[in-house]
């Protein structure tokens, strides 16, 4: 722990604790981007999973609760309490052209790949014909990628270990989900369940 | 080797 890392965890407790009493006090949320708020909820859910496998610091542990606590608190108060004062209409960035890049960002530069989705389909068997399709594409995704590779390795004589290595071992997750997905889903059921 | 204490950045 250093001086910038403790007054920066401390000034985005106080940035959240502000956005939360405008909203509080203001009882509105007009100016508010209700998506990014949800964003910020999405990313510290994501990053904080960790929280039920190891355990760091208690500063750590508090830090991270709290931020996730104040997180759901600001998007309870826009999209619930205070529903009436957003105006969704201003709230337009579309939010596909942030997670797309940032998941492709994030298949590339990490440790392990384990999406909760895949983990799903094995653990209860099955998945929504929707999710069934959102994995196909992810998985189209991290295949194409393979291509990209090969090509830039001929064309363009780069290759980038952590990319390739990391993403090869994330398309092989995909495998035995293609194999369902187009026996299953595209040409079965439209839903997927395990054999 | 990703070591999750070198990695405890909120």
């Amino acid at each position: 722990m250093n001086i910038f890392r403790l007054s920066g965890d401390l000034c985005h407790l106080v940035a959240i604790i502000i956005l939360f009493l405008k909203i509080w006090k203001s009882k509105s949320c007009a100016g508010i981007s209700g998506k990014s708020q949800v964003l910020f909820a999405v990313v510290f859910t994501t990053r904080y999973l960790d929280l039920f496998t190891s355990f760091i610091s208690i500063y750590n542990t508090v830090m991270k609760v709290v931020y996730l606590a104040s997180a759901y608190a600001t998007v309870s108060l826009i999209y619930l309490r205070f529903r009436s004062t957003f105006d969704s209409e201003s709230d337009s960035f579309r939010v596909e052209f942030l997670l797309v890049p940032v998941a492709g960002l994030s298949f590339l530069e990490n440790y392990a790949f384990t999406p909760l989705e895949l983990f799903m389909i094995t653990k209860t068997g099955e998945a929504a014909s929707i999710t069934t399709h959102y994995l196909f594409f992810l998985g189209l995704y991290r295949a194409l990628y393979l291509g990209n590779w090969l090509w830039r390795y001929h064309v363009e004589e780069f290759f980038d270990q952590i990319a390739v290595v990391s993403g090869v071992v994330q398309t092989i997750f995909y495998c035995d989900f293609f194999y369902l997905y187009f026996t299953r889903v595209i040409r079965g059921s439209g839903k997927m369940s395990l054999p | 080797e990703y070591n999750v204490y070198n990695h405890d950045e909120l």
